[in-house]
């Protein structure tokens, strides 16, 4: 398929700069509303006093999530994508012209709500992180496997609202994840409490460290 | 595009078939985990009596959700897509093929779980109801305004989750569904707990009436 062909090829050269520039870049996925913002704001309170964050933002229209972002002191480009259901490789070039990549240590790159599509499109990102939230059914890892089996961890969200509901098994959600990706680490964690957010920042460190 | 211009023109033969056989077909459309089986299966709880009931499951992979319709008593025909993040009116004519659609009243097509692509594919469905549940926030319609667009009935789900989640105003979805779809009707439910349950199957039973 020509089409993957060429975006692979603009996401090796997007990678290429990026690592020339000592930056870590994090390419985030979920299903809407699963929780990706709340947790940049989160992780940008964490560890802003420790590096230049900088975020890319995907998203069918608005420019909900870069004013969230913006309102924490952090950069952030905007794309609206219109009616494409996953950022690619060309969008994302684009948007690292409007940033000064010197000065960045990490990016975030928060890609379309969808557990589909953004599973197939290279952006030139180091990281690949994909959010399950507890409220979603614990059967999603079978269920859309090919997300699952492209990431490098999957964050397990919302672990607050667990007592609440009464249909979502963690130990389901780590077997139907293992059936379908089974050496890949999976971390639960609540960014409004702040359950698992230590080892989510101890992972990007590490992350970070190994890429320099 | 072709591609869509040959889809419609199958979508167009399916409602034809549909039609002729007096079945009135509902296409469930959501992000992953919002709902839709549930509903399905509350929603056969109530109806069954009085109609004879069949459902086209969509997803990537797995039986899980055809399994848990037919564990009440329904027929369940599943298309797995592999890696297509939405159902088609080819793969919709395939299924129809399985069923019996002498007896069929009311056909219910629980679509892929994403909020963006389904949008654009006819099935040959009569009606599109689109789920948003409290869970995935309010600001949805305006981030992903195709699909809310393309709703003939928008069911906010979940709310008995609502005294739980102190970010999800009801207030704000509205006025964000209105931006985008100004006439189309809303119903908050919990096909949990029952609120707008009936709301709901009177809308079935409207719908089928009027199609008669
Ligand atoms: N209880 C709870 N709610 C959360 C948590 N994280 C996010 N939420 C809620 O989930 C909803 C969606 O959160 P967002 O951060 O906007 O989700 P998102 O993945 O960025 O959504 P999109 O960008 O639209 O795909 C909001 O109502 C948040 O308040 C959490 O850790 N616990
Ligand atoms: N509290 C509450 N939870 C619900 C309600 N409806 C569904 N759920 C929960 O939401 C999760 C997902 O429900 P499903 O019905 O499987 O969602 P779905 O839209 O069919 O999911 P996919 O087919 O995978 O896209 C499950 O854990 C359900 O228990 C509701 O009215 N209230
Ligand atoms: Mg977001
Ligand atoms: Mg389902
Ligand atoms: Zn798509
Ligand atoms: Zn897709």
């Amino acid at each position: 398929r020509t089409l993957l062909f060429d975006n692979d090829q603009q996401a090796a050269r997007n990678r290429q700069r990026l690592t020339k520039h000592n930056i870590t870049a994090i390419n985030l996925m979920s299903s809407p509303g699963s929780g990706k913002t709340t947790l940049l704001e989160c992780t940008i309170d964490e560890l802003l006093s420790r590096y230049h964050i900088a975020v890319i933002e995907g998203d069918l229209e608005t420019e909900n999530d870069a004013r969230r972002i913006r309102a924490k002191g952090v950069e952030a480009v905007q794309i609206t994508t219109g009616n494409a259901c996953h950022l690619d490789a060309t969008m994302v070039d684009s948007a690292l012209q409007q940033l000064d990549l010197e000065q960045i240590d990490l990016l975030f790159i928060e890609n379309v709500g969808n557990l589909v599509c953004p599973a197939s499109f290279d952006l030139g990102q180091h990281r690949n992180v994909t959010l399950l939230s507890t409220t979603e059914g614990d059967d999603k890892p079978e269920k859309y496997p090919l997300i699952f089996r492209a990431s490098d961890l999957l964050l397990i969200s919302k672990i607050d609202l667990l007592p609440l509901l009464d249909e979502f098994d963690l130990q389901c959600a780590t077997d139907s994840f293992a059936s379908v990706a089974a050496d890949t680490p999976l971390l639960p964690l609540s960014a409004k409490r702040g359950d698992g957010v230590a080892q989510w920042l101890a992972w990007l460190n590490d992350t970070h460290q190994h890429l320099q």
